[in-house]
């Protein structure tokens, strides 16, 4: 590894950063992630933290720019350069840019997530099945309105799971207003426009009016790019137009004639020849993740190193996975030390809004993307053995877990109990009273149940808050109060008397429930606070006790929760 | 059929990238990324000095270190890369 000439470095280690602007490429709530797991990275191997602000002066200011974009070391157009950063120090020092003359993704292709529809926000599934015709990019087949969509599952035939794709008559960024889609035409110095447009900007940002007309209410926003649009050229935003002319041969798809550099490209007009109009066609991308962790190792000392498999090596590579090297590691450690004690305060959740909805008439639902901590940090001063009853108990990665009022325990099979912890501190998104949880044990992703809300943890993100309603439960039950998985696919929800079975696979309620648990569970409390699955037994909690049921469907021992399972 | 094919480029309006030959790209490359000391107005003309360039780019990116404007190094200089210069005073 490398550092800088004098050893740059930030004089404290509560480093700050701020996000300017956003690329079209991507939804905010994907780059917020992004660069949140990029400074993970960071913070994960050194004591590091790294808070985001909303405003003012941050050590690390983020944006995006194309070519000149203010600080004289301008960009080259598509590949080539794609970011740069400044060491530590003020001003312009530690600051961080992103060529967005690039196509910015997760590096795996198109990064779409969707918003209305019933998929929850979840992204594109390319290819997907629709009336039989795969597609591989949004289309605007099946609707009247022109809005692009797509499945979010392989085969929309048969899931029925869809989402509408970022584009112009959808929703806005940045701006002054609010997200709201273009109208079209608009009025812009007295001239009428049909579509997104780049005049009156030297950025090369294309934008619109949200109303009629521009010059008399002022009102604008930035155009999300469509999957389908070419990048860079003279034509950002436009679709490919095939077939099109190309000195005097006709072309079906991308080409990379004509041009020494071999990338491919399409005239968006049908003749190149006539109207010289084109675009670079979309690829692969690039990984704003691993862009993004490269450049914030600039901005906090290091350059590059000629370790051909680091982090900070100078080109780009995609790989999967935490992107680090030992040789990036020691360079960190060189210059900020090793981490020691707690774990940093993990990445600030950065919660967006998404809605989703029929086609007709969205409705408002929150999805939110976060990073979260792997491990956990003690809090003093909660006595479990002094607690009477639990929120929730549940069995995650082979530990028995203990939720309390914001607080949770753990203990393995065998071994000591450690706690408590802050559930905020390792599922930030989480309220403080969980009724119930289960970890699927084939996807290992964990549910959590909160009133009449549920969220979905899966490694590193984070679905939800959704409603209860969302899995077929009906609207009028009580909180979901226990979960037990039976087979590989699914789960058993406890609400007062009754019970559900949930399919993981399908996310709804098989039919045939609820059922009454006294009738296929003798034995047990009917109305269990909490209901878990715990090695090979089903446990029901009432008060301090639990009836511990065998597969055979016998309570074979009552027993007191805190002496047996909390070893009080 | 071992004629090879004419290739026709042409410039395309808006292009930040313009097509350049090998060298010219060897050339830009060494400069933007440090290995050449732009104030010294050192191009691929100067022999000595480029040579020196291509290899010291050759050790920072493991390649082997020839010195010459072989075709692994301009494949290297065509890959994607962050704009922090490698070299700097």
């Amino acid at each position: 590894f490398q550092t800088f000439e004098g050893n740059l470095k930030w004089d404290h280690t509560d480093v700050t950063y701020r996000i300017l602007n956003y690329s079209p490429d991507m939804e905010a709530s994907l780059t917020d992630d992004a660069f949140a797991r990029a400074f993970k990275v960071w913070s994960d191997v050194s004591p590091l933290t790294f808070t985001r602000l909303h405003e003012g002066i941050a050590d690390i200011m983020i944006s995006f720019g194309k070519a000149e974009h203010g600080d004289f070391y301008p960009f080259d157009g598509k590949d080539g350069l794609l970011a740069h950063a400044y060491p530590p120090g003020e001003g312009l020092q530690g600051d961080a840019h992103f060529d967005d003359d690039e196509y910015w993704t997760l590096g795996t292709g198109p990064a779409i997530q969707t918003r209305y529809g019933n998929a929850e926000g979840d992204l594109c599934h390319f290819p997907f099945l629709f009336e039989g015709t795969s597609y591989s990019t949004c289309t605007t087949e099946g609707r009247s309105d022109n809005l692009p969509w797509c499945a979010t599952t392989a085969n929309y035939d048969q899931d029925k799971k869809y989402g509408f794709c970022p584009s112009e008559n959808l929703f806005t960024f940045g701006g002054n207003s609010n997200e709201d889609p273009c109208v079209f035409p608009f009025v812009y110095e007295g001239v009428k426009y049909d579509s997104c447009t780049t005049e009156g900007r030297s950025d090369g940002y294309r934008w619109c009016a949200t109303t009629a007309n521009y010059d008399k209410d002022k009102k604008y926003g930035f155009c999300p790019n469509r999957d389908t649009a070419v990048i860079g050229g003279n034509s950002e935003g436009e679709p490919c137009h095939f077939p099109f002319t190309f000195l005097g041969k006709t072309y079906s798809s991308c080409t990379s004639d004509g041009r020494s550099d071999r990338k491919l490209w399409c005239a968006t007009t049908s003749s190149f020849d006539d109207d010289s109009k084109w675009g670079f066609c979309p690829d692969r991308g690039y990984s704003l993740f691993l862009v993004a962790a490269h450049e914030f190792g600039h901005a906090l000392g290091l350059d590059h190193s000629n370790v051909r498999d680091a982090l900070m090596y100078p080109m780009y590579s995609y790989i999967e996975g935490f992107p680090l090297h030992q040789d990036d590691i020691e360079g960190i450690q060189y210059l900020y030390g090793p981490k020691t004690g707690p774990d940093p305060t993990p990445p600030q959740p950065q919660t967006t809004t998404s809605s989703t909805a029929t086609p007709t008439k969205p409705s408002p639902s929150d999805t939110t993307t976060v990073s979260i901590s792997t491990t956990s940090r003690n809090v003093p001063s909660v006595d479990v053995c002094q607690i009477k009853t639990f929120d929730a108990i549940t069995e995650i990665q082979k530990e028995l877990h203990f939720f309390k009022d914001g607080h949770y325990w753990k203990i393995p099979l065998k071994g000591e109990r450690t706690g408590p912890f802050l559930i905020s501190e390792k599922w930030p998104v989480l309220p403080a009273t969980i009724n119930a949880a289960f970890e699927d044990q084939l996807t290992k992703k964990i549910y959590f149940f909160s009133d009449k809300q549920f969220w979905v943890y899966s490694g590193t993100e984070v679905h939800g808050p959704r409603k209860i309603e969302k899995l077929g439960l009906p609207s009028n039950m009580g909180r979901v109060e226990g979960a037990v998985q039976r087979g590989k696919s699914k789960v058993l929800l406890f609400s007062g008397e009754n019970y559900w079975r949930f399919d993981v696979k399908t996310q709804l309620i098989d039919s045939g429930y609820p059922r009454i648990t006294e009738s296929v569970f003798g034995g047990v409390p009917t109305n269990s606070q909490d209901v878990f699955l715990y090695g090979e037994f089903m446990y029901f909690c009432q008060g301090s006790f639990y009836w511990r049921m065998n597969s055979r469907r016998q309570v074979d021992k009552i027993g007191y929760i805190k002496n047996d399972l909390l070893n009080c | 059929l071992c004629i090879p094919l004419k290739s026709v480029y042409v410039t395309f309006p808006g292009d930040v990238v313009k097509n350049m030959t090998d060298k010219q790209l060897a050339e830009n490359y060494l400069k933007q990324y440090g290995y050449i000391d732009v104030h010294q107005r050192n191009g691929l003309q100067g022999v000595v000095s480029t040579s020196k360039a291509l290899k010291k780019l050759q050790k920072q990116l493991g390649l082997e270190e020839t010195g010459s404007l072989d075709q692994s190094t301009i494949d290297a200089m065509k890959q994607p890369r962050c704009g922090v210069p490698d070299v700097r005073k």
